[in-house]
């Protein structure tokens, strides 16, 4: 048996309006410790962590691991009928092919149960090595997918170096070039304002913009953003969910043939 | 530029 009771149902629509596009299908691992997805698009370029733990939703119990193998997009339809306060609760057994969603509304007048079918996916499980990076880059996530939405028009990849000053972004295309140079801004009255730059030794690394531009989906569930970078290592573009979790999405870089 | 794939960098486990 596996129940979870989220606050706000709109957390976990938001997070799957972030990552469908990129992932279709995807298994989510259920187990004490909270629910976990990894899943790489089916170029194998790109690949969406989400960790949500079982210590931030208000419920959570789940009697052994589990694993709830779903279709993004149904489950996205189901999503977009929770009322924007509405609590979310999830249950689901393994005798049945189906997970449901419960849909409560804050005075408790209105009760919505929606269930999805669920679907056996072969996938794989990849270790992610816990690495050190070159250099770690924190934004606020507003400005970030700015600097991606805005390049995109400009060209198909860009170029991203970070020196112990600045972090720069740069892209070409047929019409011409553009490069958007970020200094750290630590100075800032909130904390998720300010620009970090953590460098151990300077990075230059290009990637397809069209996934970041797909990553920056995610910036309604997180003020800031971290963008995690080593020579000829996929790219970590982090968004932390406040008291939860966090959806981390990673990108293999382009490389000169 | 060619695009690299994930494959090579994480391991199945």
């Amino acid at each position: 048996m596996f129940e979870a009771q989220m606050a706000q149902a709109a957390l976990l629509k938001q997070i799957i309006e972030s990552i469908r596009e990129l992932i279709t299908e995807a298994t989510f691992e259920v187990s004490g410790t909270g629910m976990m997805l990894q899943a790489m698009d089916s170029s194998h370029v790109s690949l969406v962590a989400l960790n949500l733990r079982s210590d931030g939703f208000q419920l959570f119990r789940a009697d052994r691991p589990f694993s709830m193998g779903m279709n993004l997009n149904h489950m996205a339809k189901m999503l977009k009928c929770a009322g924007k306060d509405d609590t979310l609760t999830m249950r689901a057994d393994e005798a049945n092919d189906l997970v449901t969603f419960l849909f409560e509304s804050p005075g408790n007048e209105r009760l919505a149960e929606f269930e999805l079918k669920l679907m056996d996916i072969t996938s794989e499980n990849l270790g992610i090595p816990d690495a050190e990076y070159s250099a770690t880059v924190s934004m606020p996530s507003a400005e970030f997918q700015r600097i991606v939405k805005d390049l995109g028009s400009i060209g198909d990849t860009v170029e991203i170096t970070v020196t112990k000053d600045d972090v720069r972004f740069a892209a070409s295309g047929d019409i011409g070039n553009a490069t958007i140079k970020c200094r750290q801004l630590l100075d800032t009255e909130k904390p998720e304002d300010r620009t970090l730059i953590e460098m151990v030794e300077p990075v230059n690394l290009t990637f397809a913009l069209r996934y970041l531009i797909n990553f920056s989906k995610a910036t309604s569930l997180a003020p800031s953003v971290t963008i995690k970078l080593s020579t000829e290592m996929p790219v970590v573009v982090e968004y932390k969910l406040s008291d939860i979790g966090y959806v981390r999405f990673y990108l293999a870089p382009k490389i000169e043939d | 530029m060619g695009q690299k794939s994930l494959d090579s960098f994480f391991k199945s486990v």
